[in-house]
């Protein structure tokens, strides 16, 4: 099975969001 | 597979459009909600004190738990509708119709049953950090912590909970059941998500 949180790029998204980067329109 | 979710403008099944459109749509609101979960997670005390790792950790366990919590209100329980991030409402009978199936049922009784309890907004905002330290542990660093973070935040709810209303002693108990509901409500969504692959 793979990871679900994976699908949506979730991980991607909150290592950014815990880094600040907000400016980031990459997702 | 045709696919609803509360957080599209509109649902996918009846637009027609393309995989990418749909992500595209999606991802419109799913993108900002997720950072505004970060954020709220970053003002929970403790919670910075945590490895990065953890930190990622507990919040790819338990963001769906938290936007749940937030978007309860968006399931009218009464009316039997659901209000999309458009503003749109759909009925029960027509998402029902696009795939929501059981996580839909779900979903509403879990609206259900915590807007019954009435929380106040500072409630609300602590029950939901209890929830996402509630996440799911597997592939912890220091779980020891997590731990530890989970008992001093509900320890908080409940001298919150019974200072509001003091006369209802099992409205505490009530609300930390709803951990585990939402929990089954995670595993039903993650289901979901496994059969809509984005590549």
């Amino acid at each position: 099975f793979a990871d679900p949180a994976s699908n949506l790029g979730l991980e991607d998204i909150i290592r950014k969001a815990l880094m600040g980067n907000f400016d980031d329109k990459s997702e | 597979l045709p696919q609803a979710c509360p957080m599209n403008s509109h649902p996918a099944g009846r637009s027609g459009r393309s995989v990418q459109e749909i992500w595209e749509d999606f991802s419109l609101s799913f993108t900002p909600a997720v950072r505004e979960v970060v954020e709220f997670a970053k003002h929970i005390p403790g919670f910075q004190a945590l490895s990065q790792h953890d930190q990622v950790t507990l919040l790819k366990a338990g963001t769906f738990e938290v936007l749940m919590v937030r978007f309860a209100s968006l399931f009218n329980v009464k009316e039997q509708t659901v209000t999309f991030m458009s503003r749109t409402k759909y009925s029960l009978e027509e998402l029902w119709g696009m795939g929501m199936g059981d996580l839909l049922s779900s979903m509403f009784e879990f609206s259900e049953k915590l807007s019954a309890l009435q929380l106040s907004d500072e409630e609300l905002g602590l029950f939901t950090a209890v929830v996402l330290v509630s996440a799911d542990r597997s592939g912890m660093e220091d779980a020891a912590s997590v731990e530890q973070l989970q008992e001093t935040l509900i320890r908080a709810l409940r001298a919150l909970v019974q200072k509001t209303r003091p006369a209802e002693s099992s409205r505490f108990t009530k609300l930390l059941l709803k951990l585990p509901d939402l929990r089954t409500l995670n595993n039903l969504h993650s289901e979901k998500l496994l059969s809509f692959r984005i590549d």
